[in-house]
């Protein structure tokens, strides 16, 4: 009857706000720091 | 009580094209600037490989802290312009490295540098050289601080 | 049509030459530079030169990247997917650069009107290409070009750059009636890229949390509904073929989410929301009705001899921000209405009740269920003023013998089982955080049970209760109270129903419903 909604990925008991990681809606984890783009320093695009 | 209710046309080509979408599904990467190293690539990895496990609290600079140090340079170097680069960086300051812009490349003082003034200090260093992807050591080195970041 | 002679390969030729400078070292070493290098080339090639021109080149600009995608995208089996797509964004990326420098860039830095008003056209123009493909493609349509188009767009016009964060909240803006345009229903087949857009988190984190004064929450609240209305049809016949239960698992997905992050925003929108999610959808209603303000403490409802009308909380009304007065249509029902609630005459009001509710005779279909809803509301908090313009407060004495009390009871008796599972479930969607709504509405649901001329009418406000508790979590507050309420309190007699003991299993699912309840 309905989902265990603690199934779907979604770090629920997390203290701060879940939306900066959120890794989208057909996502099945949150996104890893290397999946978020950041506005680093122009002087750390070494490509 | 409501029991089903027929679908309206207008609902069923709805459906129809939702189903035909389901087969050009977004992907992760489209949402996702293109990365010039380490792309998203699903594989099909043995099952017995960590599959989704995320380490808690992996994105927050105590975590790079706990990372060696060749990790470290690897994800600033690998993972540019992301979260990722931007927390190793932070872990490598706390650890008394310093990002060269003109260079791009991290140095260390080795030992108390020889000369310190307003614009540079001089001395022995370690850097790590992306290219050569080692750290080496460099004596008698200028790093001119309008070159520190 | 009639676009001037020569001006597709003008724009096919400075497509070209910008995606080589937005990809040469040099741009990325001084993009400005390259940019105002290749403003010129546009100056040279007239296509600046008029608004018209303007809007050719990006429609066909757009049609260019589109047919690429579409090649690269056919060209699969000679290549993988990560590199379709990079081929794809090669192009895309660069184009989408060049849309947000000339955004950036135009009208002088004052005259942020030039800025909007440009990114509207360019969204529009994508957006009516992207209609257009749906109409042509059908199921051969492609989402990725548009998708990508979208967001990136999107990130790079919300990089914290002052030029740009003066006119955020008009960005937002133009992407929220862009979406709203492109909605599921509308193109269907980008529902799924309209789904990460929306819940992007970086829009989410600008809609919901960075734009002050809430001012992104109403044009966010649309989009969900437009999201709701486009799942409603196949929600309603539980029928959820793969595809579907993909996009309702991504919806519950993102309202989890905004449960975690904007309880206050589910809070204030909960009408909306359930007035276009169907009944029969009970966990994602049950995920909305779960909302409470993040300063608030919910006294467990499990504590035993938990004295509700004693918390402060239920003097408090919620905030709804729907104009629910407004809902109820049409105007000459609302009059008599308010005449009965003012003068409790005529009694022929309330025998024609149920045909102002009643729109068909077609089984599962017969009522008007957002009337429903709004009537309920709507009398519910009149009885609250009028209790509390008596200098009472709303309890089971309170709230009895009322022209409010006397509308609930005769729609209770007088509807058939389907209107009255609606009227109830009107009833228990008011069932949520402690606040006057909950209280009043849990005390009419109780009084209800406790006045019922028929055990039909007892069975059913059990059975909508029970179908509530018995899905997975969450469960709203009101609910748990209510429910724990009516199998506790010997005036209900509950224990007592023939229909409690009806079968088997079903006792043993009250005995276990009321076990995690004591």
């Amino acid at each position: 009857l309905g989902q265990d909604l603690k199934t779907l990925g979604m770090n629920l008991n997390s203290v701060e706000s879940v939306y900066p990681n959120f890794g989208g809606p057909f996502a099945e984890m949150p996104c890893r720091p290397q999946d978020i783009d950041y506005h680093v320093p122009s002087e750390y695009l070494i490509n | 009580p409501l029991g089903p209710a027929p679908l309206q046309r207008e609902h069923q080509f709805q459906l129809q094209m939702l189903e035909a979408a389901y087969y050009h599904l977004p992907h992760p990467s489209d949402s996702e600037k293109l990365r010039a190293y380490l792309p998203r690539n699903p594989y099909p990895l043995p099952h017995y490989y960590p599959q989704q496990t995320l380490i808690p609290h992996s994105d927050t600079v105590e975590f790079f802290q706990r990372l060696a140090t060749e990790s470290l340079f690897f994800v600033f170097y690998y993972m540019e312009g992301t979260k990722a680069q931007y927390l190793a960086a932070k872990a490598l300051k706390k650890q008394s490295w310093r990002f060269h812009t003109k260079y791009m490349m991290w140095f260390q003082r080795h030992e108390e540098p020889k000369v310190i003034n307003e614009e540079f200090e001089q001395g022995t260093y370690i850097y790590f050289d992306y290219e050569k992807w080692g750290q080496r050591k460099k004596e008698g080195f200028t790093f001119e601080y309008k070159y520190l970041e | 049509f009639d676009d001037p002679q020569g001006l597709l390969e003008k724009t096919e030729y400075l497509l070209r030459e910008w995606v080589n400078i937005f990809h040469s070292p040099s741009a990325s070493r001084d993009p400005t530079k390259a940019f105002s290098v290749f403003v010129h080339q546009m100056n040279v090639h007239g296509i600046l030169k008029t608004d018209d021109l303007i809007t050719r080149f990006f429609r066909l600009s757009t049609q260019m990247c589109v047919d690429l995608c579409y090649r690269a995208l056919a060209d699969q089996n000679s290549s993988t997917p990560v590199l379709v797509r990079t081929k794809c964004f090669h192009t895309l990326d660069a184009f989408v650069r060049l849309i947000a420098l000339l955004v950036k860039h135009s009208g002088d830095a004052s005259n942020n009107a030039t800025k909007v008003n440009l990114l509207n056209k360019v969204l529009g123009i994508v957006a009516g290409v992207l209609l257009q493909d749906h109409e042509v493609h059908l199921t051969e349509f492609q989402q990725l070009p548009y998708h990508r188009i979208f967001i990136i767009l999107f990130l790079e016009l919300n990089t914290p750059e002052p030029v740009l964060e003066v006119i955020n909240f008009q960005v937002l803006t133009a992407f929220c009636h862009t979406l709203h345009i492109l909605r599921p229903s509308h193109a269907p087949a980008f529902a799924y890229a309209w789904l990460e857009l929306v819940s992007h988190r970086v829009f989410i984190g600008r809609m919901l949390a960075i734009t002050p004064q809430q001012k992104g929450w109403g044009m966010y609240a649309q989009l969900l509904i437009d999201l709701f209305k486009f799942l409603a049809p196949f929600l309603r016949n539980a029928e959820l073929s793969k595809p579907v239960a993909l996009f309702y698992k991504g919806t519950l997905r993102v309202l989890l989410v905004l449960l975690h992050d904007f309880p206050e925003f589910l809070c204030d929108y909960h009408y909306s929301f359930c007035d276009v999610i169907p009944p029969n959808c009970i966990q994602m209603r049950n995920l909305i009705l779960s909302a409470f303000p993040r300063n608030m403490r919910l006294p467990d409802p499990f504590t035993p001899n938990l004295k509700v009308d004693m918390l402060q909380e239920i003097n408090h009304a919620p905030r709804v921000l729907s104009n629910i007065a407004s809902l109820i249509q049409p105007a000459s029902f609302k009059k008599d209405l308010d005449n009965y609630l003012k003068a409790r005459a005529p009694v022929t009001f309330l025998s024609e009740l149920r045909g102002h509710l009643q729109v068909s005779h077609e089984p599962g279909l017969r009522y008007n269920i957002k009337l429903m809803n709004a009537l309920v509301l709507y009398v519910g908090t009149q009885a609250i003023a009028h209790i509390r313009s008596k200098t009472l407060q709303p309890n089971m004495t309170t709230i009895a013998h009322s022209a409010h009390m006397d509308i609930f009871q005769n729609l209770a008796v007088d509807l058939d089982t389907e209107g009255r599972y609606l009227f109830l479930n009107a009833i228990a969607n008011q069932l949520r955080y402690p606040n006057s709504h909950t209280h009043y509405f849990s005390c009419t649901l109780l009084y209800l049970f406790a006045e019922a001329n028929s055990e039909a009418i007892q069975e059913q406000i059990t059975r909508v209760l029970l179908e509530r508790l018995i899905v997975n979590r969450p469960h709203p507050w009101g609910l748990l109270i209510t429910f724990i309420e009516l199998i506790k309190n010997p005036i209900y007699k509950f224990w007592n129903h023939e229909f409690v003991h009806c079968a088997p299993e079903i006792e043993k699912l009250f005995e276990s419903v009321a076990r995690s309840c004591m």
